[in-house]
């Protein structure tokens, strides 16, 4: 599963 | 956070600081291809949909919020202001761009992280992002002289992505379970298309003449 910081860029 | 993405930020956020210069400072859009701009728009609109939800830094969710409405503003701005969008080359910016928001949304269908809704329009912005700029190009090449702040606007937009390069790179060798297939490989073809505007740019600014792009 995406850990939840998967989408910490810009 | 490191400084190939930090360096990577500024440079995106000073293409748009340039951008906004031009079309307050000379109250112009000659040269600016809308398309592009309502592409960017989308981009950040649906790259930033967890804007609310996922909460990662202060600096985080101020940059999404500059982004989003930055580039909301210039599209209203060429559409609506009276004097700005009389000087829109509506007969130069013809691109199709509703095919590239068609082929990318159908691609992140197909590839994605996870089929959620979330992540299928997070992967549709990364596949825009890299084409939204082909309408710009495309206007620069019919327009013939590139006026400088349009030069730089272009230069630092396709810099950043190129700094984001070297940040997966980075990141791929010092973090562990690091993969971001979907962003690299977008984010190849994304910085590959501005290759001939990048080798025009280098060649005007050595001999210090006009950026012109063959036609």
């Amino acid at each position: 599963d995406l850990d939840d910081d998967y989408h910490d860029e810009l | 956070m490191n400084i190939f993405r930090f360096a990577g930020d500024m440079m995106h956020l000073t293409s748009i600081l340039v951008l906004l210069l031009k079309i307050y400072a000379t109250k112009s859009c000659s040269g600016i291809s809308l398309k592009t701009q309502e592409l960017y728009a989308l981009v950040f609109l649906a790259r930033y949909l967890d804007l609310f939800t996922d909460f990662i830094s202060v600096y985080n969710t101020i940059m999404k919020l500059v982004f989003i409405v930055s580039s909301t503003a210039i599209v209203w701005c060429m559409k609506r202001d009276r004097v700005v969008r009389r000087s829109y080359d509506k007969q130069l910016d013809t691109f199709r761009h509703y095919f590239l928001l068609a082929a990318s949304f159908a691609l992140a269908l197909l590839v994605n992280e996870k089929f959620t809704f979330q992540e299928i329009f997070w992967a549709f912005s990364i596949y825009l992002e890299a084409v939204a700029i082909l309408p710009q190009l495309v206007l620069l090449q019919r327009s013939g002289n590139v006026d400088n702040l349009t030069g730089q606007y272009v230069f630092f937009l396709g810099a950043y992505r190129a700094f984001y390069i070297l940040n997966w790179i980075y990141r791929y060798f010092t973090e562990t379970h690091f993969s971001r297939w979907i962003a690299c490989i977008s984010g190849l073809v994304q910085t590959a298309l501005y290759a001939d505007f990048f080798y025009y740019y280098y060649i005007s600014w050595k001999n210090n003449t006009k950026l012109k792009l063959p036609a």
